[in-house]
């Protein structure tokens, strides 16, 4: 499985993320989240489902039927609608520098 | 619900950096994929299916179920806020998107993403799940790779080119009637960041520049698309109707189509046979064999009025390896509205009577309507004509994965008799199966020899 997935399973680790949406001041409110993939990472552009923000949009869930449009501006989703994106340590941070280090490779203590 | 985000302390012994804040730039929809969707799963028996991420039964409200449905095919644009100096350190490789329909059916693919949301990530983020493109029509591809609900939005890769973005998941879950497909639902990627681009230079000159920055497609250039059928054995499939009844087929020799009995179940009977070679729009044929009632062996065997040609006629295999890399070819699920499917699993079980196999399983999804398809090896060989999946007649639960196969050792000799002789008792013989094999089939226990007396 890794020798065929090698490859494919490193690009996807780095580029795999996950998308919480809440309300602003409401946690009680609860949270809507669901998976991601990083397209960019500065500027961080992220594309994930639409689903989570169906709770927030101002006109409702209906709009999504009735526009033919291919996409909506982000302002249809109402203001209070907080949106935070977490993923895992990459190749080129700190902390991931060292486990996609070749095999048998450390930085021993001076 | 019940499932509560917890501050997570690491990711598989790293260090797990906490969200970021992010800014929603802007609700994504792909025309044609809501335009596939509604052709395949919009008609008449449209109640039939369902995409809510909880099973039948669970208590999800119609309104929610509605929402999720309206909001199947939108995805979000979103820009993540960081600081120039983490924006800095910030810098990865540049993912790559396969251009649409470049990646054939059957071809390998990689689905990632987060099982139930932001629930654990420490132990969930990035989980992998392997399969193969099992079909598509357009933009709307779906995949035997198991997804759980949460996966929505998770990228879809393939494994050549290595690691480029094909899909995104939809719906990671499918019902029909109640019962799990098996199925993931996706969005293809290429279609949907060409809206994103539209989208952004459309939006504000701001935005403008984030466009240039969406990831480049691969390999063909939009003009020239490869068209690349999938496996050529797959192309032996073909969907047989006989009467109000369909089923799958494969082709075995130029006039010869082997299915089910339960597919084409009177000799005699007239059948409409549909190639998948886009030559042949359909054939007749008639039934000459259909094994009896009685026999465990559910076969019909058909000869076309005339020959197939440019249809590959694949290799009955000789030998069985349990734990081999097998794949499913059947118009299941979609029948004429869509090619055929492949999916992919191993040969689970190969069972034997008398050191004979009698019956193969495979851990391939196995739906209504892929009776009598083939089972083919990694390698392109006929293994056998898969016959039932699975129902539990307590529960009603069928398992789709658990399916049976009649091994094609079985009935070549048969069909070669035919073929070179136009001699049916060959397949008449498959009427006189032994007890055992029977038995096999009737999924019972073998009947225990009877102990002898020692008086």
């Amino acid at each position: 499985m890794r020798r065929q997935w090698g490859p494919a399973m490193r690009v996807a680790e780095q580029a795999g993320c996950v998308v919480r949406a809440s309300r602003a001041g409401q946690p009680e409110a609860g949270s809507w989240s669901c998976s991601g993939v990083i397209l960019s990472r500065s500027p961080g552009l992220v594309l994930c489902h639409g689903d989570i923000f169906t709770p927030f949009m101002r006109a409702g869930s209906g709009v999504l039927t009735a526009a033919a449009a291919a996409f909506l501006p982000g302002d249809s989703c109402s203001d209070d609608l907080r949106v935070h994106v977490q993923w895992g340590p990459t190749a080129s941070s700190p902390a991931g520098r060292a486990e996609w280090g070749r095999p048998g490779l450390c930085t021993p203590q001076c | 619900a019940g499932l509560e985000p917890i501050q997570p302390t690491s990711y598989r012994g790293r260090p797990l950096k906490p969200p970021h804040p992010a800014e929603l730039l802007l609700l994504l929809s792909c025309p044609a994929f809501r335009e596939h969707f509604a052709r395949l799963f919009g008609s008449e028996a449209a109640e039939q299916w369902r995409f809510a991420s909880a099973a039948p039964d669970s208590e999800v409200s119609e309104d929610e179920e509605e929402d999720q449905l309206r909001a199947l095919s939108w995805f979000a644009l979103l820009r993540v806020l960081l600081d120039p100096e983490e924006e800095a350190v910030e810098h990865g490789k540049v993912l790559a998107v396969a251009p649409l329909g470049t990646v054939p059916k059957g071809a390998p693919l990689l689905a990632c993403g987060s099982p139930f949301g932001a629930f654990c990530p420490d132990i969930f983020l990035n989980t992998v799940s392997g399969g193969v493109l099992s079909n598509a029509t357009g933009p709307l591809l779906l995949t035997d790779a198991r997804c759980l609900p949460g996966t929505q939005g998770g990228g879809v890769f393939s494994a050549r080119p290595p690691g480029a973005l094909v899909a995104l998941v939809a719906a990671p879950l499918c019902w029909k009637s109640r019962e799990w497909v098996g199925l993931t639902l996706l969005c293809a990627a290429a279609p949907l960041l060409r809206a994103a681009r539209n989208a952004l230079s459309r939006l504000r000159p701001s935005a403008a520049s984030l466009a240039s920055l969406l990831p480049p497609e691969v390999g063909a250039p939009w003009g020239l698309l490869l068209r690349d059928p999938g496996p050529p054995w797959a192309g032996a499939a073909v969907l047989v109707e006989c009467g109000t009844v369909w089923g799958s087929g494969v082709v075995v020799a130029p006039r010869l189509v082997v299915t089910c009995r339960h597919v084409a179940p009177r000799k005699a009977s007239r059948v409409l046979v549909r190639p998948t070679t886009p030559k042949y729009a359909k054939m007749w044929g008639h039934v000459i064999f259909a094994t009896q009632e009685t026999s465990p062996y559910d076969i019909a065997v058909v000869s076309l009025e005339e020959d197939l040609e440019g249809v590959p006629m694949p290799m009955p295999t000789e030998h069985f390896h349990e734990g081999e890399a097998v794949s499913v070819v059947g118009f299941g699920v979609f029948g004429q509205a869509c090619g055929p499917s492949v999916t992919s699993g191993i040969l689970s079980a190969v069972v034997q009577v008398d050191d004979t196999p009698v019956m193969l399983q495979t851990t391939c999804a196995v739906h209504g309507g892929s009776s009598g398809g083939p089972l083919f090896s990694c390698s392109g060989d006929l293994l056998g004509i898969v016959a039932s999946n699975t129902r539990d007649n307590n529960t009603g639960a069928t398992y789709p994965h658990l399916n049976f196969s009649i091994p094609i050792t079985v009935l070549q000799p048969a069909l070669q008799q035919y073929s070179q002789a136009g001699d049916l008792s060959g397949l008449q013989e498959l009427d006189h199966a032994t007890e055992p094999v029977k038995v096999v089939w009737r999924l019972q226990r073998p009947l225990a020899e009877t102990p002898r007396s020692k008086l």
